[in-house]
């Protein structure tokens, strides 16, 4: 563990906890993208696999535990309980287009052809792009409630952090994985253009509005 | 390394 990797953990929950907040007290979900949650959920069940069979750390356990209890309570959250408000009109990215790419590149690219690796490599291939519904939400709207754009940014900075991680451990462990460290530059990337109009925007205390 | 058996990031 380095800190890097702890902040970019930290960050990562912190981000769930902020939708999950935010969509519990405002009793809605308008502006969430509901199949980037979906993604995310998929994306936490088949990693967090190895959670019943190999045990790493009590870290490890609780923080594995605790982003899956949490993924599953927002999509309850958006597709049951608060279903009323959910933007079905503005949430219409494909996500078929996502989901199949990444079995297919999971089972062309993987550092092992096991049940178990290929899903791993799926959800690191499948999480790279899981936020693009909800950004493209965000275009389609127009723009994004402040807690919105803090919840993007807060996985951003998750996503930057995990580079520095992977800088730090292949310069003091001589580890890495490629597959991923390139899937989490992609993700990083998709981040961005995002962060742009948040530091311009959003910090100046303006709405995020995206050009229209 | 490129090492993958121990899967300890999140």
């Amino acid at each position: 563990m380095n800190i890097f990797r702890l902040l970019g953990d930290i960050s990562h929950l912190l981000a769930i906890i902020i939708l999950l907040r935010k969509i519990w007290m405002s009793r809605s979900c308008a502006g969430i993208s509901g199949k980037s949650q979906l993604l995310f959920g998929l994306v936490y069940t088949t990693r967090y696999l190895d959670l019943i069979t190999s045990y790493i750390s009590l870290y490890n356990s609780v923080m594995k535990v605790v982003f899956l209890a949490a993924s599953y309570a927002t999509i309850y959250l958006m597709y049951v309980k608060f279903k009323a408000t959910y933007d079905h009109n503005h949430d219409t990215f494909r996500i078929e287009f996502l989901v199949v790419p990444a079995v297919a590149l999971a089972l062309l690219i993987n550092h092992d052809f096991q049940v178990v690796e290929i899903l791993w490599t799926f959800s690191i291939y499948l999480e790279s792009v899981a936020i693009l519904p909800q950004l493209f939400m965000v275009s389609k709207t127009g723009e994004a409630e402040s807690i919105t754009s803090h919840y993007l940014f807060a996985l951003g900075v998750y996503r930057g952090l995990y580079l520095l991680n992977w800088i730090y451990r292949f310069w003091a462990e001589d580890h890495y994985d490629l597959i991923a460290i390139v899937a989490g530059v992609v993700q990083t990337v998709l981040y961005c253009d995002f962060f742009y109009l948040y530091i311009t925007k959003v910090l100046r205390g303006k709405k995020l509005q995206l050009p229209a | 390394a490129q090492d993958n058996e121990t899967k300890d990031e999140l």
